[in-house]
Order: C-alpha cells, then sequence, then structure tokens
C-alpha cells in the first residue's frame, strides 16, 4: 500500500502545485515510484508535467465519477518512475455531482483502493488539492494517510491555518481516523523580509515540530521549470529552489522509507 | 444604481483581496461611497479592514441564505466612506445550500437589488471572490455590471485565463446579458524578471485594450499592509503599491464618472 499524501491548503497560491510537483520529482530521484493526483480544476500539475490539454481526455473526472478503471487514466510523465492522473476543466462539476452521492466522500478512497492498484506497486500517492475546503478536498483526506500542508510566510496565510486544522479533525472524526498532519512547509520564504521572518517565527512557536525544517526560499527558477513542464529539479538542479524541494523529499524519505 | 464590480480569477493568491481593498481605498479617496461584498470564506477581506473574527455574527452567508436585511450586515470600516459585507467561514457551507435553491444563482443580485439599497447610495459595490468558479463567484458575476480580472504575471496563471472567459460569456448568455469585462489588472509584476515580461507581452497580445495601463508591481508593502489592517494607501501612501492602485482608481473613475 502506497503512502497517500494530501497536499492542501484552501489559500490560493501558496505553492500546492509546485510542492507536489517538486517533492514526487525529489521522491523518485531517491528510487521510489510515485503517482501524482491532480484534483484541481485548473489542471496546472498536469501542465506543469507536460501533459498537453489536448491529451487528458481521460481525467481524476473519470476516477471519481465514471469510476473507470485507475490503468486507463494514468499516464507517465517525462520524468521516469513519476505518473500522473491529469485534470482539465470537468473535474469543477464534479463537487456538484458528487453531492447527490451517497458515498460522496469515499470517492477517491476508494479509486486509489482498487485491486489494480496493488498491482502498479507506487511506493508514494501525492494528491494536489484546489484552493477551497469543497468535496473535492474533503476525498483527497479521507482518501489520505496524512496531509502536507504548504503554508506562504505571508499575513493572510496563517489566518486560514486554522479553518484547516479544524477540517482535518473533522475529517479525521467522521470518515478518516487515521489522517495525520505530514508536516508544515513554509514556502516563498524571503529571509531578508520583516513579514516572512515574522510569520517564521509565528509558526514554529504555535506548530513547533509539525514545521518541517527545510524551508522553501522565493525562488525564480521555481516560477520557471513549468513553463518548460520540467520539475526544477530538471530544470535547474543546483538552484535555491531545487535544493530545498530536494531536502524536503529526504525529510519525508527518513520518515517513510522505501522498502 | 451603484457600479457593481466582481474582482474574480479562479487562480489562486493572484492579488484579489488586495486589488479589491486597495482599489476600493483609491475610489473613496477620489469621493465616492464604497460597499466591499467579502465573498470568500477565507474573509482575507475582512480581515485586511480590520473587522475582528469576533465583530462578524452577521455576514454575506446572512446576505446570501438568510435573506437578512442588508443594512443589518453592512459594517462601517477605519476608512472614511468604506463600508464591508463581512465573510468567515460560514460561506464554505453557501455553495452546497444554494445548489438546492431555484434562484441559486440570483440570490447575491436579489440581495443587493433590496429596496434599502437605492438608500445608502453607494457609488460603487466592489465582490472580492474566492478562488474557485463555484456558486459564489457565479453569483458574484450575475450581480455584477462588469468584472476585474487580477492577473499575476506568472506561468500558471494564464493559464486559467481561458476557462474564467468561458465562465463569464456563459452567465452573460444564461443570466446577465449585460456583464461586461472592465479590464485585466496585471499583478506582482516584476519588471526586471523575463518570465513577468513575457506574460505581459502575452496577455497585451491576446487581450489587447483590456488590460489596464496600470501594472501592479511586487512591492512588500502590499503584504505588510493588511496586518496593520489598514489598505496600502493608509499605510504607506508613497509606496509603488500604492501609487500603483491610486492610478487603477483613477482608470476606473474615468470610465465610472462619480454623479
Ligand atoms: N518558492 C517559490 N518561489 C517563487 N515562485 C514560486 C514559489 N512557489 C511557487 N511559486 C510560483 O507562485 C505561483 C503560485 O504557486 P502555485 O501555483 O504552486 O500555488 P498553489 O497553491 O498551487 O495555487 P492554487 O491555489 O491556485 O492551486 C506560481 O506561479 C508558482 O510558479
Ligand atoms: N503586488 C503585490 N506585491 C507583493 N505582494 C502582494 C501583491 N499583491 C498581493 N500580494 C500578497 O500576495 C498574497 C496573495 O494575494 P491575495 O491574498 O490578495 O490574493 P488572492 O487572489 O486574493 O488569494 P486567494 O486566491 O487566496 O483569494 C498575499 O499575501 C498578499 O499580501
Ligand atoms: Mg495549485
Ligand atoms: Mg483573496
Amino acid at each position: 500500500m502506497p503512502q497517500i499524501i494530501s497536499v492542501a491548503n484552501q489559500k490560493g497560491g501558496v505553492g500546492k502545485t509546485t510542492t507536489t510537483i517538486n517533492l514526487a520529482a525529489g521522491l523518485v530521484r531517491s528510487g521510489a515510484k510515485v503517482l501524482l493526483v491532480d484534483l484541481d480544476p485548473q489542471g496546472n500539475a498536469s501542465t506543469g508535467l507536460g501533459i498537453d490539454p489536448s491529451d487528458r481526455n481521460k481525467t481524476t473526472y473519470d476516477l471519481l465519477i465514471e469510476h473507470d478503471p485507475v490503468e486507463q487514466i494514468i499516464k507517465p510523465t517525462r520524468t521516469e518512475n513519476l505518473y500522473i492522473c491529469p485534470a482539465n476543466a470537468d473535474l469543477a462539476s464534479a463537487d456538484i455531482e458528487m453531492v447527490a452521492h451517497e458515498k460522496r466522500s469515499f470517492l477517491l478512497h476508494d479509486a486509489l483502493r482498487q485491486p489494480a492498484m496493488q498491482d502498479l506497486h507506487f511506493d508514494f500517492v501525492l494528491i494536489d488539492c484546489p484552493p477551497s475546503l469543497s468535496l473535492l478536498t474533503v476525498n483527497a483526506l479521507v482518501a489520505s494517510n496524512s496531509v502536507l500542508v504548504p503554508l506562504q510566510t505571508e499575513f493572510f496565510a496563517l489566518e486560514g491555518l486554522s479553518q484547516l486544522m479544524l477540517t482535518i479533525r473533522e475529517v479525521r472524526q467522521s470518515a478518516n481516523a487515521a489522517l495525520r498532519i505530514e508536516g508544515v512547509v513554509l514556502t516563498m520564504h524571503d529571509a531578508r523580509n520583516r513579514l516572512s521572518q515574522q510569520v517564521e517565527a509565528d509558526a514554529r512557536k504555535t506548530l513547533g515540530d509539525l514545521v518541517f525544517k527545510t524551508v522553501i526560499p522565493r525562488n525564480v527558477r521555481l516560477s520557471e521549470a513549468p513553463s518548460f513542464a520540467q520539475s526544477v529539479l530538471d530544470y535547474d538542479p543546483s538552484s535555491k529552489g531545487a535544493e530545498a524541494y530536494w531536502a524536503l523529499s529526504q525529510e519525508i524519505l527518513r520518515r517513510h522509507p522505501i522498502v
């Protein structure tokens, strides 16, 4: 059974997609086999990994709503051992369509536990969540072993954290008792900026060990890489952004060694 | 009747809230009376304008779902002539609760056209939308005369634009024939950065005059201001961020002079 990790935060633009893509790249470089599930109707993770919009006739929508077999939806990416379940705007209607479904919170949970998934031998499944606490994100939390929370070191970012923690607790009580917090990773950090330093200090004070040691700096190479459909590890391996996501992947692997 | 403008883009973290707060501040400094409707369950606009979380017993949720009178929900802010309809996490359930309502797309439209609104003599209503194309954002588009789209000059930001334009067209055809695009404002622009320059060039080529002349630069004073519950115009009037949002408000006022 792979370790299933949701990358979630309802605050927009905090680095969820960037973290999912580059953490996945770090894990596969260390010998893991990884599935990235794009659960955002924007489909940014699919684009960032080079899946052309015309090449997404089967998406996460089909996995959730049409119950298509997972091996018909999963695609290889240009990075060896990194596979993706792509997304496009079809997924936007899934939220409303799932409301009427009696197992609405468990659709992704069940889809990722089809017998065929065992044969694919993934070590990790990373789920890139949309910027909301809608049914799509709830599905991700119910399906996961743990949640990784990117936290931008900006003022508005801290505000949403308590709401997210509340939702995680609700999911743990109602649908997934084993759901843990993998950790909080500080993103777009600018060590010279007073506000960034203050948010980092606040986060470490209130969240303690939940905060990863690795801090992701603001680094332009991270925002350039997806326009070349590459992870930053492939695009510019010596950049500060690549080094940081490599370090984050090693922190994760120390907790969840590849067997 | 006030000019009702939605500030919308389903891409997260592109500067919707920052634009709504600071454009509103520029408009009131020019003599307008403005209502800001916080339509995001995160409540960032409410926090950025100093409405304490404990002071939000009546919110936009009550306007939409409980049909409370608008004058019971609207609050003054520390900025003279700037009023707010605050939001909190209650609004997150509105999306699901509205699905069953027969006039689900028109709830905000009707709420902003109550007779009491005439007596309040607002010149502008600005609606801060959440990062999704859910029923909340559809309600904003149906209620509005026009849509202002903040566009971050980053790679992922351009990708979502066609989806947003599609949704605007659908709303125009099905519910609000008069809905226009007020314009696209480039945000967090870094003139030294190649990607930023490229995205600006692409945006002006494909969108032409829809793109405002004013470009909002990346400016740390913009991210600091909300932590002091101030607009950037009050926090640091001589900053590049304040100058840019002042210029944007003047572009808007040239099109919609205060009568
Ligand atoms: N550490 C970083 N340094 C510089 N730019 C970054 C960094 N992390 C992310 N970015 C850029 O910031 C923008 C937002 O990041 P990203 O899209 O990953 O956030 P998100 O949380 O997935 O957004 P959404 O809420 O829309 O899903 C993107 O343009 C991305 O390239
Ligand atoms: N021009 C700018 N320069 C520097 N920082 C900015 C600028 N505009 C916005 N910010 C900061 O970037 C972050 C994202 O901006 P903001 O919250 O306004 O975006 P949003 O689109 O409203 O996000 P969401 O999708 O979560 O609603 C905030 O921390 C904000 O303070
Ligand atoms: Mg994303
Ligand atoms: Mg916002």
